[in-house]
């Protein structure tokens, strides 16, 4: 039989440190290098080159939650409603404008909710972007209830038959309990409205984030049960693993990525080509 | 808790016996793991380690009854060792205006800090101006003028009949110097776009716009839930404009920081401020002593 059937400490180290600095994390790359242990145990492997292959395979294994129908034209129910989540300055309202231009170019009609009332010209920078994208806007005063304004956007979309409603949401830290309530309350209020709705709670990471990405995703599925997840600024040289573990540990499917501040700076999440740019 | 993994640690590696340097050399994967999982790079975790190890085996933990204890002490004051020491104010031209300008990655905080350095200055008695040297990101001068009215600072910010940003940074930043002389504002405080340091245009602005602008202090915002990443964009940003000094943000979250200890240690240059929340009023100065107890947890 050829092949080695363990690896060496020397080569696991390296593959420690390869997959650590992606931010794939301690724990993750733990349960990654056994399961890469117990596959060579029972296969063997000729080369690193080979072993390798075996990693990428294996974080791709990990990343197996399918993605939902995406920014395509067809929903189960319309309007379909999307709330937009995440803390402070990862991409948020860049997103919602991407995300509402893409469903215009599926030939869609979509109206944005400036549920951010909170910081400083927040309502005016989505205002741009609701005018990139072709999209309508339902805003109210600077300081107004963000449930509020999430109300009143639904509402004008079923008055109006608007195909899909996206919802902007002030940054947040997990850590809040004040805010994460408040955000609760948003999506009760858009659920009481709209049976079934919001049909998609898009949790909004930074490929630059370290471990506090988990505690993140953790809270914020806690308090509104979040269906995606968006990685945005991957167009940098952070390789945003962060993503592997807790897609897995919280069987959330990534639906997007964010590469770049044009409107036209997002893609559909696809687990090969990211693998394959986690240079493993 | 740290102390007590290593604690564990010692106790199953000498059996309740004595200690040897072999025990501390293996309980050193603990330190080094506790370092990675606060978000500490990979190879500033490994060069930290083995300096630790070297001091430890140099030290008491070997006669301790609490090796363990006393081999966090030692981590502990290496980190505040290596976060701490170097100047904390922002460096003032002897000739004024002051000028101060601030940059980093897109979503950082510059902009907010901004604000907030206003506020700090004036409340030092001084007169600041911001520049609105954002001229891309949408309401971006919008954002610094309402930060700047909650705070009674005046804007200096260029746009033409129609209203429209005029998209020429480094011009904003050089007229609002000149804008400063006139004025008797004795600070002008630069706002800058978020960036990516493999944006070679975009790095090559923030370095026409400091060549410019002459200013004498220079502050690189970093999010403090930054991860392995962060060693690359502090790297090539100081290569870019040799910055003064560090501006670390979202500390009240819950984020360990490691990456305070990543840039700190790559280089070299000292973490002035904290950031600790969305108000303008919270600003602190840095505290190397509260961040090593946060990396370790
Ligand atoms: N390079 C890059 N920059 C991005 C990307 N997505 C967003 N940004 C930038 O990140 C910064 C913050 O984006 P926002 O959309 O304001 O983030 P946010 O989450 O809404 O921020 P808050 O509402 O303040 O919490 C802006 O400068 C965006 O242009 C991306 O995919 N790549
Ligand atoms: N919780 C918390 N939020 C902060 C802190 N500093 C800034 N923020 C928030 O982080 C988000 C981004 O802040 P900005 O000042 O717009 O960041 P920026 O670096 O100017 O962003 P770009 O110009 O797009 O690169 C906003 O929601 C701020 O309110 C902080 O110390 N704590
Ligand atoms: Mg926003
Ligand atoms: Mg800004």
């Amino acid at each position: 039989v050829r092949g080695k059937a363990t690896v060496d400490d020397a080569v696991l180290d390296e593959l420690e440190e390869v997959l650590v600095s992606s931010d794939i994390g301690v724990k993750t790359t733990v349960t990654i290098i056994r399961h890469i242990q117990e596959r060579v145990a029972k296969d063997r492997y000729l080369n690193t080159k080979e072993l390798h292959a075996l990693i990428r395979d294996e974080i791709a294994r990990l990343l197996h939650q399918r993605p939902r129908a995406t920014a395509g034209n067809s929903f189960e129910s319309t309007p379909h409603v999307i709330l937009v989540v995440g803390v402070n300055g990862v991409g948020k309202t860049t997103t919602v404008g991407k995300l509402a231009h893409r469903y215009r170019q599926a030939g869609c009609s979509v109206v944005i909710g400036a549920a951010d009332t909170f910081r400083a010209a927040a309502i005016e920078q989505l205002e741009i972007w609701a005018r990139r994208a072709g999209a309508s806007l339902i805003k109210q005063r600077h300081g107004s209830d963000p449930a509020s304004v999430a109300f009143d956007t639904v509402q004008s979309a079923l008055a109006r038959s608007t195909d899909v409603v996206i919802i902007d949401t002030a940054g947040r830290l997990h850590t809040r309990t004040n805010l994460m309530d408040e955000l609760a309350k948003i999506k009760r209020v858009i659920d009481r409205q709209l049976k079934g709705a919001p049909h998609e709670v898009l949790l909004v990471l930074d490929a630059s984030i370290g471990q506090n990405a988990v505690h993140q995703a953790a809270q914020f599925t806690r308090s509104v049960d979040v269906t995606g997840l968006v990685i945005t600024k991957l167009d940098g040289t952070a390789k945003g693993g962060i993503i592997i573990g807790i897609s897995n540990d919280l069987e959330i499917p990534v639906q997007y990525i964010g590469v770049g501040e044009r409107v036209e700076d997002l893609q559909v999440f696809d687990a090969q080509r990211f693998v394959a740019a986690l240079s493993i | 808790n740290l102390t007590a993994k290593l604690e564990g640690a010692f106790k199953r590696l000498s059996g309740q016996g004595r200690i040897n340097e072999v025990n501390i050399a293996q309980t050193m994967g603990e330190v080094r793991r506790a370092l990675l999982e606060a978000d500490v790079n990979y190879q500033v975790a490994r060069s930290f380690t083995n300096r630790i190890k070297d001091k430890a085996l140099g030290t008491e933990v070997l006669r301790s009854v609490v090796p363990g204890q006393m081999l966090v002490k030692i981590v502990y004051d290496e980190l505040v060792m290596l976060l701490g020491g170097a100047s904390k104010g922002i460096k003032h031209s002897t000739r004024p205006p002051t000028v101060i300008l601030v940059a980093g990655l897109q979503g950082s905080g510059k902009t907010t800090f901004c604000g907030k350095l206003a506020l700090h200055l004036k409340q030092e008695g001084r007169a600041p101006l911001l520049a609105a040297a954002d001229v891309y990101r949408p309401a971006a001068v919008d954002q610094l003028r309402t930060l700047a009215a909650e705070v009674d600072v005046p804007v200096y910010a260029l746009a033409d009949d129609t209203g429209a940003v005029i998209q020429d940074a480094p011009r904003v930043a050089t007229e609002a110097v000149a804008a400063a002389r006139k004025n008797a504002r004795d600070v002008v405080i630069i706002d800058t776009a978020g960036r990516l340091h493999v944006d070679a245009t975009m790095m090559a602005e923030v370095a026409d716009i400091k060549q410019r602008a002459k200013p004498s202090e220079i502050l690189f915002v970093v999010d403090s839930m930054t991860g392995q990443d962060a060693v690359n964009t502090a790297r090539e940003f100081n290569n870019k404009l040799n910055f003064d000094g560090v501006v670390l943000t979202k500390l009240d979250g819950d984020a360990r920081g490691g990456a305070a200890l990543s840039i700190r240690s790559v280089v070299k240059k000292p973490i002035k401020f904290a950031s600790t929340g969305e108000k303008l009023s919270q600003l602190m100065p840095f505290h190397p002593d509260r961040m090593a107890r946060r990396i370790l947890g």
